[in-house]
């Protein structure tokens, strides 16, 4: 169970709210705020060194596709979206206390390295791996 | 004007970067890199052949097949020269974090021992990335082939280590290490000069650099242009480097923002 915020008495009185009371919820709220009900997966984004105008000191790459994570972490999770055993009992727990304990959120379950060349001040050249930089896969955390 | 040239780009944001937000992006993606502000690099050393072995490594860690590198690269530099990756190179590479080549710092004209057939080189190590150890250094010279030679004609090429150049006598040198050359050889001789960087790294003061001698096959000290090494006034994309590859020995903390 998911206690309630410091102050406020659990009322035990209040009826338990049941799961289609909860679904009428979601539901309710996804239509007002229109927000997507796309699932939680990974979205294209670039980060053009060209773009920044590094081209005269960044030899390669030209830039890199890092990638976001985005989408809802929704009950039930579906078998594609990478979800921790956590994420799947916090969305039920969310459901049924939606005021109490938020969604899992939707991150980076895999991360890849990339290379940078480029050259320094001194015009040396500099050949370095940086981890963490890509996105390989999404899921909910 | 930027070219939607890759799907890739389909759905990010389709507009040039306001100057603010290209310079908060620019900071920070320079704190990533672990930069702390964008290098401003002489024009003319990007002919050197350090930029085309770095490619050639580069090329041969990145991921996708299709080599990467700049048209600038493509079209600037003859690939027939740019340097080949020894299985060794790709050992080191495997295991470093960084790698760093180092152009001489001693321009023809500067060295003073040209008349004697020994050449300087000198680089500077002071600007290497903090929290990382040496565990490997090569110099590199390239030797073309010698036409005018009887191909049977042998060389010796040695590397010495500056020791102390005591004003009023002989420079003290160490033997680092030395290869026998034919004259019909071509392409890059490599030197192991990874306890030496360590040194330098350790104590700049006793960097002073390296000699460079050729002997014939008498023994007789030659201009080491005779054996066809590329020693200072070949062409640029022949030019001897210092390679260095690092491993971070720490995680790095960016700057605090």
């Amino acid at each position: 169970s998911a206690h309630g915020h410091k102050g406020r008495q659990s009322n035990r009185s209040k009826p338990q709210r049941t799961v289609q009371d909860a679904l009428k919820a979601v539901e309710a709220a996804t239509e007002n705020l229109g927000i997507s009900k796309e699932g939680c997966k990974k979205h294209e984004l670039y980060v053009s060194f060209r773009d920044l105008g590094w081209q005269d000191w960044i030899i390669a790459p030209e830039g890199y596709a890092a990638y976001y994570c985005e989408g809802e972490c929704a009950f039930p999770l579906n078998s594609y979206m990478n979800a921790t055993n956590h994420a799947i009992v916090q969305t039920l727990v969310h459901f049924i206390n939606p005021e109490t304990v938020p969604k899992p959120c939707c991150a980076p379950t895999q991360l890849h390295g990339i290379s940078v060349l480029y050259f320094d001040d001194g015009s040396n050249v500099i050949l370095k791996k940086y981890r963490n930089m890509v996105v390989r896969a999404c899921g909910c955390h | 004007n930027f070219s939607v040239d890759s799907e890739v780009r389909s759905s990010f944001i389709q507009r040039r970067l306001r100057n603010q937000e290209r310079r908060e992006m620019q900071r920070e993606i320079l704190s990533i890199l672990g930069l702390p502000h964008r290098p401003r690099p002489h024009l003319h050393t990007k002919h050197n052949a350090a930029p085309m072995f770095m490619l050639d490594l580069y090329n041969t860690i990145s991921t996708d097949t299709e080599p990467h590198g700049y048209s600038y690269y493509k079209t600037v530099l003859p690939t027939q020269t740019s340097s080949v990756v020894t299985p060794q190179d790709s050992r080191f590479l495997d295991d470093a974090d960084t790698v760093m080549s180092f152009v001489n710092l001693i321009d023809r004209d500067q060295d003073l021992l040209f008349q004697q057939h020994t050449r300087e080189f000198r680089f500077d190590l002071s600007r290497i990335p903090e929290g990382e150890a040496i565990t490997a250094a090569e110099f590199r010279i390239y030797k073309d082939f010698i036409q005018e030679r009887n191909e049977n004609e042998t060389f010796r090429v040695r590397v010495y280590q500056v020791l102390r150049e005591p004003p009023n006598s002989e420079v003290e040198l160490l033997l680092l290490d030395q290869r026998e050359v034919w004259a019909s050889e071509e392409g890059w001789l490599v030197f192991d000069l990874t306890t030496t960087s360590n040194l330098w790294l350790v104590n700049p003061e006793q960097n002073l650099g390296l000699h460079l001698v050729l002997e014939d096959s008498n023994g007789q000290k030659r201009n080491p242009q005779m054996a066809g090494l590329a020693t200072g006034n070949g062409p640029q994309d022949k030019q001897p480097f210092l390679v260095v590859f690092f491993k971070a020995n720490e995680v790095r903390l960016r700057s605090v923002r």
